[in-house]
C-alpha cells in the first residue's frame, strides 16, 4: 500500500485556496442577506415564531463551495453504466443554483461507476434471466420477509450466497446500506464495545450508533493501534462501572473505496482470536472483485471464512444489482432473520434484482461457463495493476493497495477538483471526484473504478487523457 | 487544525496580514503591530469561540451543533498540541506588539484587552460555559 | 490557468475575481511603494 504524504507547499496552497473561498463565501452570504444579490435559497419567515428550521452556518459549505462546482456531481446518465455510457448534458445560467438540460448527450468512458466485473449490461444471459424473473414473479413482492414476501427465488439466492462465500447460511436484504444500519443493532447493544476503523462507511457508523453500544475508533488499517485499543478497553472495562464488556465487535471493511486500501485480514483475525472478540467484515467492495475466485478479501488473503463471525457484503458493485447480504453460522442467521429491522419492516428484494444476482454469481462461480467468470476476474485484476502502475509512472500521487480495483488519484487544491472532472469529461473520460468533508481537507482526490469490462485499449485511452489533463493542471506531485 | 501544514499556513496568514498593514504608508510600525494583534484576536475569537457547529452536514445527528469550534477541536480533549499552539500564538503576538509599540500605554490597553478576549474562552474551566 | 487553480479563483464568479485581483494589486503596489520609501 502507498500513502505518499502531501507536499508541504501544496498543503499550504490548499488551505489558502479554501481560505479565499470561505472569505468570498461570507461576502456572498452578506450580500444575499441584504438582498443585494439574487437569493434562490429557501428562506423562512422570521416572525413566524417557530424554531428556525435551518441552521444557516451548517449549509455554508454547500451554499458557497459545493454549489459553485456541483455540475461535477450527480450527473444524469441515459444508458446502462457499463464500460462506456451516455451522460445527459446540463447547463447552468446562475452559477450552479439551477440547471437545465441542453437536449444533447455526451458519450464517455465510464470510470466512475462501481461495475467491477462488468455485469452492468442490458443484454446477455443475466439480463434475459432477470426479464424472465420479472415475467414469472412480477417486479415486487410488496410485502416483508416476515409476512408474504418470501419467494423460492430468495431461498435459492440465499443458499447460493452461502455457498459462494463459504459459510453455513446467509440472508439477503434489498438495500446495501440497510444491511449494515439495520442489522448491527440486532448484534450488539448496551454494555457492548464496538471497535470501528476510522474510515468506515456511514452505514456502519449509523448501525453502530443505533445499537447503543460504546463505539471507539482506531486508526485506518493500523493493527498496532487496534491491538492497543483492544487491550486498553478490555482492561478498563465498561465506563464508570468497569464491568467486563458483554461483547466486543471489531468492524472493518474489505476494501476502503475512498482510500483504495485492503484490510489486513490475517492480522485482524489473529487479534480477534487473541482477545476473544467478534469480527464483522463489510465486503461491500471486495466481494466479487478480489481474490483468485472472486470470493472477496477472505479469498484474497487465503483465510478461512469460518474465522470471520459476520460476513457482510453488497451486490451493487460487482454483480450489477442492488442489495446486501449477511453470512455466517446458521444460528446467527436464524437469529438475524427473526430480529432484523429489515426483515420485519422492509419489503423483500425485488425478483429481477435477485435473479440478476443469481445469474451473475453463477457466472463468477463458473456454473454454466467456467471460462467467462475467470476471464472477467482476470481482466479486472490485470486492469487494476496496470492502470495504477502507469499512473504512478506518470508521477501522480496514488493511494492504496496495488490490487485494489479503486484507484484514488490525489488532486489537493479545491479548484483542481472541478477542473479535473470537467477537463476529463471534455476529453471523453467520466470519473468521480471527491473533496472535503468526505476526505481530509488536504486530500481531495479523483477516484477511478476499474471494471472487467474495460479493454486494454480503453485503459490506454483513459491514461492518455489523464496524462494530458494532469500536465495541464500540473497534478504530478509524486516525488 | 492538526493536519499537515495547517500551523505553517496559520503563521503565514498572520504574517501576510501584518505585511498588508506594514505596506500602508500612513501607518506607523507600532500601529501596524497593534492592528495585526487586535484584528488577529478578533478574527480568532469569532472563528473559534463564536461560530458554532460545522459548516457542513455531519452524521452525528447534530451532537456538535451547539459546540463552538474550540470545544469541538480534537473531540474536546484539553491541552492537545493544536490547542496549545492556538493559545501560544496570541501570546507571542502580544509580546511582539508590546515590544514594537515601546510599551506605550494606549497600545498596551488595546493589546492586552484583545489578548484576554482570546485567552479567557480557552480556559478548560470555561468549556461549554455560555 | 495555474494562478486561477492555485488561488481557487477558478471557482469564483467574475466579480469576485475582480475584487480579489484588485485587492492583490493594491497590496502589491502598497508593498512596493513602502519598501521603496523604507529603503
Amino acid at each position: 500500500e502507498s500513502f505518499e504524504e502531501t507536499p508541504l507547499i501544496i498543503a499550504i496552497l490548499t488551505y489558502l485556496g479554501y481560505g479565499i473561498l470561505i472569505v468570498f463565501g461570507h461576502i456572498g452570504d452578506f450580500l444575499r442577506k441584504w438582498n443585494v444579490f439574487y437569493n434562490p435559497l429557501v428562506t423562512e419567515k422570521v416572525e413566524s415564531g417557530f424554531v428556525p428550521l435551518y441552521q444557516s452556518f451548517e449549509s455554508f459549505y454547500t451554499r458557497n463551495l459545493y454549489r459553485r462546482i456541483r455540475d461535477c456531481w450527480n450527473r444524469p446518465i441515459s444508458s446502462v453504466p457499463g464500460a462506456t455510457f451516455e451522460i445527459i448534458d446540463r447547463k447552468t445560467s446562475d452559477r450552479g443554483w439551477t440547471f437545465h438540460f441542453t437536449g444533447t448527450t455526451t458519450k464517455a468512458l465510464n470510470m466512475g461507476s462501481y461495475n467491477y466485473l462488468g455485469f452492468a449490461e442490458n443484454k446477455g444471459r443475466c439480463a434475459d434471466e432477470s426479464q424472465q424473473a420479472t415475467e414469472l414473479y412480477g417486479p415486487s413482492t410488496c410485502s416483508t420477509r416476515h409476512e408474504l414476501g418470501n419467494l423460492s427465488l430468495h431461498k435459492e439466492l440465499e443458499s447460493l450466497v452461502a455457498e459462494f462465500i463459504g459459510v453455513e447460511s446467509a440472508i439477503a436484504f434489498g438495500m446495501g446500506f440497510a444491511t449494515n444500519s439495520m442489522n448491527i443493532p440486532t448484534l450488539v447493544g448496551k454494555g457492548c464495545l464496538i471497535l470501528s476503523d476510522e474510515l468506515n462507511h456511514s452505514s456502519l457508523i449509523l448501525g453502530a450508533r443505533l445499537s447503543g453500544a460504546v463505539i471507539k475508533t482506531f486508526k485506518h488499517n493500523n493493527m498496532e493501534d487496534l491491538e492497543e485499543k483492544l487491550k486498553n478497553y478490555i482492561i478498563d472495562g465498561q465506563p464508570h462501572t468497569h464491568r467486563p464488556w458483554k461483547k466486543i465487535l471489531i468492524i472493518v471493511e474489505g476494501v476502503y473505496s475512498m482510500e483504495g486500501s485492503i484490510v489486513k485480514l490475517p492480522e485482524v483475525i489473529r487479534l480477534k482470536k487473541k482477545y476473544k472478540a467478534y469480527l464483522y467484515l463489510d465486503e461491500a467492495h471486495s466481494i466479487g472483485a478480489l481474490g483468485p475466485r472472486g470470493r472477496g478479501v477472505v479469498d484474497y488473503w487465503g483465510c478461512d471464512p469460518k474465522n470471520v463471525d459476520i460476513m457482510m457484503g453488497t451486490f451493487t458493485k460487482s454483480f450489477g444489482s442492488a442489495g446486501g447480504y449477511i453470512g455466517g453460522s446458521k444460528k446467527l442467521i436464524d437469529f438475524i432473520r427473526l430480529k432484523s429491522h429489515s426483515a420485519c419492516y422492509a419489503s423483500s428484494m425485488s425478483p429481477p434484482v435477485a435473479q440478476q444476482i443469481i445469474s451473475s454469481m453463477k457466472v463468477i462461480m463458473g456454473v454454466n461457463d467456467p471460462a467467462e467468470g475467470k476471464k472477467r476476474l482476470g481482466q479486472l485484476a490485470w486492469n487494476s495493476r496496470y492502470f495504477r502502475r502507469r499512473l504512478q509512472e506518470m508521477g501522480f500521487i496514488i493511494y492504496g493497495n496495488i490490487d485494489s480495483p479503486v484507484v484514488p488519484l490525489l488532486l489537493f487544491c479545491p479548484a483542481k477538483i472541478a477542473a479535473f472532472s470537467r477537463e476529463c469529461l471534455k476529453r471523453g473520460l467520466a470519473t468521480v471526484v471527491v473533496g472535503f468533508p468526505a476526505t481530509p481537507i488536504i486530500e481531495s482526490r479523483a477516484r477511478f473504478c476499474l471494471s472487467g469490462a474495460h479493454t486494454k485499449e480503453m485503459i490506454d485511452t483513459a491514461l492518455e487523457i489523464i496524462d494530458d489533463v494532469g500536465s495541464l493542471l500540473s497534478l504530478k506531485y509524486s516525488r | 487544525f492538526s493536519s499537515r501544514g495547517m500551523w505553517v499556513t496559520y503563521i503565514l496568514v498572520v504574517a501576510f496580514i501584518h505585511y498588508v498593514f506594514l505596506s500602508l504608508p500612513f501607518l506607523s510600525v507600532a500601529m501596524a503591530w497593534t492592528l495585526t494583534n487586535v484584528i488577529h484576536n478578533m478574527l480568532m475569537f469569532i472563528i473559534l469561540h463564536i461560530e458554532k457547529g460545522t459548516p457542513f452536514e455531519t452524521a452525528d445527528q447534530g451532537k456538535f451543533r451547539y459546540r463552538t469550534v474550540w470545544e469541538q477541536l480534537d473531540y474536546g480533549i484539553q491541552f492537545s498540541p493544536s490547542r496549545k499552539f492556538l493559545t501560544i500564538v496570541p501570546i507571542i503576538l502580544f509580546f511582539l506588539a508590546s515590544f514594537y509599540t515601546k510599551y506605550d500605554y494606549y497600545h498596551f490597553v488595546f493589546n492586552s484587552g484583545s489578548l484576554l478576549l482570546v485567552l479567557i474562552p480557552k480556559l478548560p474551566q470555561l468549556d461549554g460555559v455560555r | 490557468y495555474q494562478y486561477l487553480l492555485i488561488t481557487a479563483l477558478y471557482m469564483l464568479e467574475s466579480w469576485e475575481r475582480t475584487v480579489f485581483n484588485c485587492f492583490l494589486l493594491f497590496f502589491l503596489s502598497m508593498a512596493t511603494y513602502t519598501a521603496y520609501v523604507f529603503m
